[in-house]
């Protein structure tokens, strides 16, 4: 953020900070642009770039303020941590959108393209949702489209719902890797679940020696 | 077959192994994933009783015998593709750590990256045999992400031309590493470096920490295991105390710092060195966070197409639960998480083998965007995971409680990573170090 504001121009994953220079500047309101259109993966990945360098700069103005109140870096820098992780936490999941968004280029098959562009769409929208406070604040959201995410959501739900179970056994883990009676391939999840029992060790004998050692006593006793 | 998985699969408008090729990187590393696979799994060598029924003792002494097995049998295969060890070692260890992991993981590539080819060729091939038994030991008691904090000492005596490492106090001794406890008989010990007076901060030394033939530990040596965890049953981390321990100066790793004879301090051309085998690791995390949760997905979403209850329109028969949208809003943003996390992971390691052949040439411009990049990834993936893989066994219900279902052990052996190898909290506020300064 400093080197962009000096003028140096970045590269890498902060090269987004060189766009988004200009809009540091005080711009007339009513000019802000990027409204998110909420069927659109591209648009999706603009706006969280864009609300990542907003967090950005909330962070770094966070710490200008508490230098100017004459802490010390260090002091300031403490002061400032929920701005910065929160810019960071912004900065990764623009990353991993944009990333994701960016893989789907490389699927040839238009079933799978299909089904993995839904999965995109829902994973950005879902975090938008979550994080609507930042979007909103930035003025990439407007309240009434809040609503339309939760319905392109749950549409986005409804169409994945027919391949939910296809894309998990894509992941392809073998019964013996998952080790788990609840998610076996042939979904026998109740024959499995009582051999499971059976082995416990606990099961070892009918009567375990504890009722020996102590219940019985007690119960002669009573 | 379960009916309604079978209806599930056949509904499916595209073709899973499809995917999985895709999702592997090609069709050949399909077959070939599921050959080491296979190898593993028919192997008799490596069944043994549910884990979940041993005590903790049986289960570190099953850990032990596979590691060795598996070391042996990697040759036999002739197994030696870095990824191909990886993925075979997962399936001997079901993706739960164990005993020899540091010593794979940690201990060998520093020798690797930061050994002097003299140093290399002395030490490399026993460790390889394991007749050096490694582990990587940097975290303390009262230490921990702030490595610049550790208080383990390494003076340099010039007139024996020998390191005198010592535990000054309780808080500085090594805490955590695995295998430190009772599998290794060396240890790479992160140390702050005095020589001519002056400290010239955190550097790595080889510390033999057992007897190579009684494997006792050594004199001045105090180690053990730690004790038992919220997970990670079959590992002994450990704690290591020194206690003026001396080693040849030879024991530096001195591919980058140096420590004349006569105590004279070389610097290393970037400080940030010691943080190289630390990106690695957190680049792996992140690939690691992608199969915890697709793991999760797995589970979940499977006994939620088999399991049917309550009632959605009066007197008809029980749904799925995956039919509810309830059911669906837990777990499917978390299975698009997944996806968009196994992609992450792929870009992390690409990114980090490209960026390491940079380094070897001598370039490092790119080391501070990766480590940020990876600090950053680390923590955002292994929270969301965390969260993640805990609402995939609430949503399967009371049985998602009990172990059978593979999600407790998912959980507690994954939680670990929001806090190891760097601290999730810190982990951002580095990335954010970098973002400002950017």
């Amino acid at each position: 953020y400093r080197q962009v504001r000096d003028g140096k121009q970045l590269s890498g994953t902060v090269s987004y900070l060189n766009e988004s220079h200009q809009r540091f500047q005080p711009q007339p309101t009513g000019s802000r642009p990027t409204v998110i259109n909420i069927n659109d993966l591209q648009s999706l990945v603009e706006a969280y770039k864009l609300r990542a360098a907003n967090l950005v700069e909330t962070a770094a103005k966070s710490l200008q303020t508490e230098l100017q109140r004459s802490k010390s870096q260090e002091d300031a820098w403490n002061n400032s941590s929920l701005e910065l992780v929160r810019a960071s936490d912004a900065h990764c999941h623009y990353v991993v959108v944009k990333l994701f968004a960016a893989k789907l280029s490389e699927i040839s098959n238009t079933a799978v393209y299909s089904v993995l562009s839904t999965l995109a769409l829902l994973y950005a929208l879902h975090g938008v949702a979550s994080n609507s406070g930042d979007f909103l604040q930035a003025g990439l959201l407007t309240v009434p489209q809040l609503s339309q995410i939760t319905q392109r959501i749950k549409a986005l739900m409804a169409e994945i719902r027919p391949n939910a179970v296809a894309l998990v056994d894509a992941f392809d883990y073998r019964d013996e890797m998952l080790n788990s009676a609840l998610g076996r391939y042939d979904g026998n999840v109740y024959e499995s679940m009582f051999e499971w029992a059976k082995r416990s060790p606990l099961n070892r004998t009918e009567v375990h020696e504890s009722y020996y050692k102590y219940m019985k006593p007690l119960q002669s006793k009573l | 077959m379960n009916p309604d998985l079978r209806r599930e699969r056949e509904n499916a408008t595209f073709e899973s192994e499809i995917l999985t090729n895709f999702l592997d990187g090609g069709v050949e590393k399909t077959r070939r994933r599921r050959e080491i696979e296979s190898l593993v799994i028919n192997d008799p060598d490596f069944q043994h009783e549910d884990l979940n029924f041993l005590s903790r003792s049986e289960r570190y002494d099953a850990a032990v015998k596979k590691s060795v097995l598996m070391f042996s049998k990697l040759r036999d295969y002739g197994i030696s593709d870095p990824e191909e060890i990886y993925s075979y070692k997962r399936c001997v260890h079901n993706g739960r750590s164990n005993p020899l992991d540091l010593h794979l993981g940690m201990f060998l590539p520093t020798l690797l990256n930061q050994a002097s080819p003299n140093q290399l060729d002395t030490l490399f091939t026993p460790a390889w045999n394991l007749e050096i038994i490694g582990t990587y030991a940097q975290t303390e008691l009262g230490h921990g992400t702030h490595i610049r904090g550790l208080e383990t000492t390494a003076t340099y005596d010039p007139s024996t031309q020998e390191f005198v490492l010592n535990s000054p106090t309780v808080t500085s001794i090594k805490w955590w590493p695995g295998g430190l406890g009772k599998t290794s008989n060396h240890a790479i010990v992160l140390a702050q470096l005095y020589t001519q007076g002056k400290c010239h901060g955190l550097h790595a030394f080889i510390v033999p920490i057992r007897c190579m033939k009684t494997h006792q530990p050594l004199p001045g040596v105090v180690v053990g295991d730690i004790g038992p965890k919220f997970g990670f049953h079959e590992v002994d981390n450990g704690f290591l105390k020194l206690d003026n321990i001396r080693i040849p100066r030879e024991n530096m790793l001195m591919k980058y710092a140096k420590v004349q004879p006569d105590g004279m301090y070389v610097k290393p051309p970037s400080d940030k060195l010691t943080y190289g085998t630390m990106v690695f690791i957190r680049a792996m995390i992140v690939g690691e966070s992608a199969m915890a949760l697709s793991k999760s997905c797995t589970i979940a979403i499977r006994y939620s197409a088999v399991r049917h209850q309550s009632e959605l329109r009066a007197g008809e028969p029980e749904p799925q639960i995956l039919d509810y949208q309830a059911q669906q809003y837990k777990l499917f943003p978390l299975l698009a998480t997944a996806y968009a996390f196994t992609f992450v992971g792929q870009y992390m390691k690409n990114t980090y083998n490209r960026i390491t052949g940079d380094i070897n040439q001598g370039d490092f411009s790119q080391l501070p965007e990766l480590h940020a990049l990876a600090a950053g990834l680390k923590a955002f993936t292994t929270w969301s995971v965390n969260a993640g893989i805990e609402v995939c066994r609430m949503a399967c219900g009371g049985h998602g409680y009990s172990q059978s279902s593979g999600l407790p052990d998912i959980y507690v052996t994954f939680t670990a990573t929001c806090t190891y190898e760097g601290e999730n909290t810190v982990m951002m506020l580095q990335t954010a170090r970098y973002l400002v300064k950017s």
